[in-house]
């Protein structure tokens, strides 16, 4: 049975989309079988596997979302990517319009987890890009979810942010989804050579304690490159700095007993 | 009277906030009055100036763009900052449940510049600082605003953004707010050894031609200290490359003509 995890925080430009591709890719080159959603109108995800435009119309996330009662269907969603064993659910910008239809809908906020519940027997993990805010959009990927995926970026901004998420998960927990868990906080674009990296860094341990992964991804432009050759960096450059660190990220997750 | 701009790119992580604060910081230690409007739920541009929980009961963006009817009286909301000629509509975290709440409200779009429209006559310049998001609060930013200033990462998954911006913005003059211009595009955190940087520079500046600063923005440290003291950099570090960056910054959105 597939664990399936949210890859959220609602700080822009954390690493949240190339961290959603980079685990999975690493995961699934390694034999484990993976399944990326991408919640996000942005599309990054789509296109950092080099699958944008390539939805057959009327196939993409919003499609599933915005059905007039919930869609139980997902097979005619899912694509497979370039890599073996990883798949797909694409968004393009018509999820932007779902943000707003969706507040009138039935089971606005379970939406997500009906559509990919009947993939649970597929695949060994789903992993699923959240956007940069805390609308409906995200509360979909947190309700859908077992555990979060944190990644986070070590600065100011994104400390301050972490408090507002926390009181989101504690929100979901209590009433759509009780048994919601944090997988891990990762620190990225990590550069230990700065004050502020490693102060953010030490608040976040203190804080998070052994839920912060031992694995910290460094800032790596080939990590960067990457999405705009539609690939994962695992493939671009295998042996960059970035492919390593996401390769020694899905060691450690997979040797984590997931927490009941 | 007063400039508008809406300080906008739906991509997160940016450089929107730390652009709207130090232009704004710029301007006003310069001379000139500048009002910041927080429509972001993160509140970092609160936060950035030291203003976070400063506000007085109800009387954030969040209360001021949900009453009934569309709020009419702004002087309420205004406070000042520890920087002459500069201040704020500060924002917390009940905004994240205005995009939920608009969307059955009268006016939903036009709030934001019914609130802001009689400050005109006091500021030069008033910044919008949007969220990482094309919803009903970057909306409202686009209705108020008089032109848009674009910060952009020079990356790829930035670079993939812009149509779907620029498209919204043509939806906005189509409808909304005829007037709509663009006051400028930003390169920021800009790291001119990467291939990358360069090429999606070009790409830009290929693009959006005379609208392209001449200022661009370097990645510096003391841009990402500055906002844990609660001060925008200039007041931070003054001889920083960011502050410098964004002094020049200052002195050429001012020396440009505002287009009719
Ligand atoms: N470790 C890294 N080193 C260098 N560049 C990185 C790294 N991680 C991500 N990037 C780049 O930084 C930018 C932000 O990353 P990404 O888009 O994955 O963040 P995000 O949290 O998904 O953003 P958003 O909030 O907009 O969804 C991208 O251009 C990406 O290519
Ligand atoms: N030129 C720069 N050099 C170094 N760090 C920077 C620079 N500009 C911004 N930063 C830092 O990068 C991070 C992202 O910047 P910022 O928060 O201003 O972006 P944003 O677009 O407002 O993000 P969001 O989409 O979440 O609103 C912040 O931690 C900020 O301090
Ligand atoms: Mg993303
Ligand atoms: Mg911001």
């Amino acid at each position: 049975m597939a664990r399936v995890i949210a890859v959220v925080n609602q700080k822009g430009g954390v690493g949240k989309t190339t961290t959603a591709i980079n685990i999975a890719a690493a995961l699934a080159l390694s034999g484990t079988r993976a399944l990326l959603v991408d919640a996000d109108p942005q599309g990054n995800l789509t296109s950092g596997v080099g699958l944008k435009g390539q939805m057959n119309e009327g196939r993409t996330v919003y499609h599933a979302l915005t059905t007039a009662t919930a869609c139980t269907e997902p097979d005619p969603f899912v694509l497979r990517t370039s890599v073996d064993r990883l798949d797909l659910i694409g968004a393009d910008r018509q999820l932007t319009g779902a943000e707003i239809e969706l507040v009138t809908l039935p089971q606005r906020e379970e939406r997500l987890r009906i559509l990919i519940d009947p993939l649970r027997a597929r695949y060994d993990f789903i992993f699923i890009d959240c956007p940069p805010s805390l609308g409906l959009l995200t509360l979909n990927g947190l309700v859908a979810a077992d555990a979060v995926l944190i990644p986070l970026h070590c600065e100011y901004f994104a400390l301050e942010g972490l408090a507002d998420l926390v009181g989101t998960l504690r929100r979901v927990r209590a009433s759509l989804n009780p048994a919601l868990d944090i997988e891990g906080v990762l620190l990225t674009m990590y550069d230990e050579r700065t004050n502020l990296g490693q102060q953010v860094a030490n608040d976040v341990r203190a804080f998070f304690q052994e839920k912060v992964y031992q694995t910290v991804i460094p800032r790596n432009v080939r990590l960067g490159e990457a999405p705009s050759h539609g690939l994962p960096v695992m493939v671009y450059d295998p042996k960059s700095k970035g492919a390593e660190a996401y390769a020694a990220l899905a060691r450690e997750l997979r040797s984590r007993p997931a927490s009941v």
